[in-house]
């Protein structure tokens, strides 16, 4: 069965490319068939990845009923994995989906073939940092929601309301599968007292949901996407590279990815 | 005559707020009369002075036609400078001002008399990480744009977007006054090379632009609106202190504040 995960928080900057990027490849190193869609407009994902940002490269056509989603994806270096990119006219996506009668499942349905053909394990959709409507598309389409959350007082200020979001698709039976998957602590810094409260901090707040690896800060990680490479491309025994290979076994294993 | 700077950027966590909270009270310790206005509903510049995020403190009622903007303002410690904090609610404003006639300009029709009060020299906006409709009417209403820029290069890569919005707005005549009025770079790393390549490449792009003040990262400031206060109050020996201080009689000096 396909598993869909939401790497998504309103909050900016907190590690969602960098984990979407380095999670996929992750699983598909370890066999895992996984497809990453970059649903933000930056396109940070698909140039991380060494992607151009081509017009008519990503889901924008298929949202306005022009082609299939099965269409736009494209194979990557690394066997097990494939991309949607992203394009810049997926920012005018925000506010044309809110003009249609359901518009919180435009994305379910035009993902549902490519979650029901079964060629993917994984899907992660990497979103932009708000939670409008591409955000919330991707929240009524997947099963679980990854909450990147950078080891920084105003990145945990805002981590009770992308969680309170889930519980508001729940109610409204926009998503009932809609679960939280988990919180990966991102940019820990050992040499501050800081990091270490803030991860103490959640620890405390939401043991359930936080995940054992914590990425650390390293210059690698941020280096890697002016490469075009993943942290296992760009510095294979980086302690980010370790860190993210050690988050996708955790994931794998929390998921039951096959 | 008052100035109205608007801090946006679509790039997220690249030091939008911290330049927002500490460039406000940096001007106002040099006794200019400076408003700080959160119009990013994760409210951080709000919390990072101390404030509540209030229901109805924000310009939210204003811009749904109740009540004023000069209502709003509120007094801080410090006497030369006010806030009009935000709160929740706002995300709602992303979808309920799309839906209006003349969308772009409806910030700028609830600010305008507190423009033309005369009490402000400088206005600060400082905005959410996203080009929406928030975003857009604070540049329809501004007179500068500053970009906070991470010295980092995926932040690099969604500069030219940020800097054509300018021109357009330009051209489609919403804002014939708006310019760039400059980059600021943000957390700067001396330790790393990531840091003085993405410096030197934005100096070489855009050396008009490029402000000669560069924040350093520093831990401090990452702390500071975890007690609710700025860099000066928090370690005003600091170097971010220092490095904000610079910046705010820079500003000064470039705009001739009074
Ligand atoms: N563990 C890490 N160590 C060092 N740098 C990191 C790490 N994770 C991310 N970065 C860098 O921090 C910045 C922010 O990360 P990233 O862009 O992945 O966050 P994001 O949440 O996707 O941002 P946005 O909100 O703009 O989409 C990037 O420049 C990235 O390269
Ligand atoms: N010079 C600095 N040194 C160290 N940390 C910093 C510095 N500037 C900002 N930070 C921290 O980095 C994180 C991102 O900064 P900030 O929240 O100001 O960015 P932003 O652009 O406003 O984010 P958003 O896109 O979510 O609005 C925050 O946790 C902040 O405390
Ligand atoms: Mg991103
Ligand atoms: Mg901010």
């Amino acid at each position: 069965p396909t598993k869909v995960f939401s790497i998504a928080n309103q909050k900016g900057g907190v590690g969602k490319t960098t984990t979407a990027i380095n999670l996929s490849v992750g699983l598909a190193r370890r066999k895992v068939p996984t497809l990453l869609i970059d649903l933000d407009p930056q396109a940070n994902a698909t140039s991380g990845l060494g992607f151009e940002k081509v017009p008519g490269g990503s889901l924008y056509d298929p949202l306005h009923g022009e082609g299939v989603a099965m269409d736009k994806i494209q194979s990557t270096r690394e066997k097990y994995l494939s991309v949607i990119p992203s394009e810049v006219d997926l920012a005018a996506i925000e506010m044309e989906l809110g003009q249609k009668e359901d518009y919180l499942v435009q994305l379910k349905q035009v993902l549902q073939p490519v979650i029901d053909s079964g060629k993917f394990s994984a899907i992660i959709l990497d979103c932009p940092p708000a939670l409008g409507m591409i955000s919330m598309n991707s929240l009524a389409l997947a099963d679980y929601l990854l909450v990147a959350l950078q080891c920084e007082y105003l990145a945990l200020e805002g981590l009770g309301q992308i969680l309170s979001v889930v519980e508001q698709l729940k109610e409204a039976e926009v998503n009932p599968n809609l679960a939280v998957g988990g919180i990966l602590m991102t940019m820990y810094d050992s040499r501050t007292k800081l990091s270490k409260e803030v991860v103490d901090e959640v620890r405390n707040y939401r043991p359930d949901l936080i995940f054992k690896t914590i990425i650390p800060r390293t210059v690698r990680l941020s280096e890697a996407p002016s490469f075009g490479k993943s942290i296992f491309e760009h510095a294979r025994l980086n302690p980010g590279a370790f860190a993210y290979g050690k988050f996708a076994k955790e994931v794998i294993e929390r998921f039951k990815l096959e």
